[in-house]
C-alpha cells in the first residue's frame, strides 16, 4: 500500500468490504447497521459495545494505548494501536486518536476518538 | 481487486470469561 502507514490495506479509502450477506461496500461507506446486520447473520461472532475509558500516549512513537470497557460485564481491555488506527463508533463512524493522520495516510474520513465513545467490537457468540 | 470480509475491520476484544 502506498499509504505510509503499516495498517492493513482494508482501512484505505476505496477498499472493498464484503458484508455477511454478500453485499460489497467501500470501507468509507460502511454504516453502523452494516456491522450489526452482519453480526446477526454470523454464527460465531457477536457485536459488543466497547466504551473508551482512557486514551494514553504509548512509549512507542505514534502509538496510543486505548482502554475499553467491553460488553455488559464491563471487562477492562487495553489495546496498543497506531494513532491513525480507525475504530468504528456507533452511530458516528470511523474515529481515531489522530484523525488528521488517518485522513492523511489512509484517506479515510475520520473523527477524533474520545473518552466515552462507544465502539463496535467483536466477541465470540456463546457456544454453550 | 481484493475483497475483505467485514469482520477484518472490527477489533476482536475478548474479555476473560468469568461465568
Amino acid at each position: 500500500a502506498p499509504s505510509g502507514s503499516s495498517l492493513p490495506a482494508y482501512f484505505i479509502k476505496g477498499s472493498i468490504i464484503q458484508l455477511a450477506d454478500g453485499e460489497l461496500k467501500h470501507v468509507e461507506d460502511l454504516k453502523t447497521e452494516d456491522f450489526i446486520q452482519s453480526a446477526e447473520i454470523s454464527s460465531e461472532l457477536k457485536i459488543d459495545s466497547s466504551t473508551v475509558e482512557r486514551i494514553d500516549d504509548s512509549h512507542t512513537p505514534n502509538f496510543a494505548i486505548v482502554q475499553f470497557s467491553v460488553g455488559e460485564h464491563r471487562a477492562q481491555v487495553s489495546v496498543e494501536v497506531q494513532v491513525e488506527y480507525p475504530f468504528f463508533v456507533f452511530g458516528q463512524g470511523w474515529s481515531s486518536c489522530c484523525p488528521d493522520r488517518t485522513t492523511q495516510l489512509l484517506e479515510l474520513p475520520c473523527t477524533k476518538l474520545s473518552v466515552g465513545d462507544v465502539c463496535i467490537s467483536l466477541t465470540l457468540k456463546n457456544l454453550r | 481487486v481484493p475483497v475483505f470480509p467485514w469482520h477484518s475491520l472490527v477489533p476482536f476484544l475478548a474479555p476473560t470469561q468469568s461465568d
